[in-house]
């Protein structure tokens, strides 16, 4: 898997989206 | 047979070794198998529990790979449908009754206080599915009404339900949950619209839905892990159809990429030769590994990552397999149980 196929990928991801995310 | 005699030649023998047998007599249908630690007068051991329609049994180790059943809880009012295994958790069991759907979830122990086996009940309602997580937790989704409810609800020693939260439900129904591996907060799950959600447990937040893909229908989430940014979930089709595009899948090991919500297939483990077409799989996920059991009464074992199927245990003497799962380690080695609908349960040694 690699970004051409997935986007630009984000060690913290998890930590991203739970601060994007409504609460 | 067939499909045994295709596989090379002694694979079969070389990769499952039957360690020891157990038979539970009691008079109803056998419905799940599964193993938990338990502790008593200061020894703390790998037990099997087993599940029939009417009670469930606590098994422990003996000298010489014999097993002797500890307790047995009966249970009359609701047929037991299910284990639900609590990982990190020591003398609870967890079961799930019910008829097609969950009714209620139980919790069997011994109370510390008074050295006595009992129950309590935790939840009850229409309940989806549910899942023991790390940390004497449970999730499980339900449907009192149009709205999903996702709940997860922290359990004590003593077996009572402590604090509860709910999660932020998808519109879709929750047909299945697994814990991220190594992300403490971290539970996805699989809908009935061929989703897959994330959550964050400790605040509810519903971080992400995106579509797994109709080349991977009916998926059942069984193992997540993150690992360089990508989140890896391992499915089963539990209903695998042969299908022009995708052969007779039975696992998916599928890569996800949280922040674009994109995802693939990494690799796919379909049903052996001889035995495509329709099936209804029963299956369970450990590591790199699948287990399920086929329409055929055969087991079929797969390597998630090669995805091809390692072994094939036929139907024995005594009948057709029935329920198929992986035991908590209790050392290096790995071990499957296989239980026949009669009660008979085998450990085999992978």
């Amino acid at each position: 898997c690699s970004e051409s196929d997935l986007g630009p990928i984000s060690l913290n991801w998890f930590e991203e989206l739970s601060a994007e995310a409504p609460p | 047979h067939q499909a045994a005699e295709q596989l090379p030649a002694g694979l079969r023998e070389e990769s499952l070794q039957l360690v020891s047998e157990l038979k539970d007599s009691c008079s109803s249908c056998a419905v799940d198998v599964s193993t938990v630690w338990w502790e008593a007068a200061g020894c703390r051991e790998l037990c099997v529990v087993t599940a029939c329609e009417s009670s469930v049994s606590l098994w422990k180790p003996l000298p010489s790979d014999c097993w002797s059943k500890v307790h047995t809880w009966q249970l009359a009012e609701i047929p037991v449908i299910q284990i639900l295994p609590l990982p990190d958790t020591c003398n609870l069991v967890c079961i799930a009754l019910g008829e097609l759907e969950i009714a209620e979830i139980r919790l069997l122990l011994c109370s510390p206080e008074t050295d006595s086996f009992r129950q309590s009940l935790v939840r009850s309602g229409t309940i989806k599915a549910a899942l023991g997580l790390r940390g004497r937790r449970l999730v499980s989704s339900s449907r009192p009404g149009q709205e999903q409810q996702v709940e997860v609800v922290s359990l004590s020693e003593t077996g009572r339900s402590k604090d509860g939260h709910t999660l932020l439900p998808p519109e879709e129904t929750v047909v299945a949950f697994a814990e991220v591996e190594g992300m403490r907060d971290a539970l996805v799950g699989t809908t009935a619209l061929n989703s897959l959600v994330i959550w964050n447990v400790q605040t509810g937040q519903l971080l992400r839905k995106m579509h797994v893909g109709y080349s991977y229908p009916a998926p059942i989430c069984h193992r997540a892990y993150s690992d360089s940014g990508l989140l890896f979930v391992a499915v089963s089709h539990p209903h695998g159809e042969e299908s022009e595009c995708s052969g007779s899948p039975a696992f998916h090991l599928l890569a996800f990429n949280p922040s674009t919500a994109r995802g693939k297939g990494v690799a796919s483990s379909s049903l052996p030769a001889g035995h495509t077409g329709r099936q209804y799989l029963e299956g369970d996920v450990k590591d790199t590994l699948a287990a399920a059991v086929l329409s055929s009464g055969t087991i079929a074992v797969w390597d998630l990552l090669l995805g091809h199927c390692t072994a094939l245990l036929p139907p024995g003497p005594a009948g057709s397999w029935a329920l198929t799962r992986w035991a908590s380690s209790s050392s290096t080695s790995t071990c499957l149980l296989a239980g026949q609908r009669d009660g008979t349960v085998c450990l085999y040694r992978y």
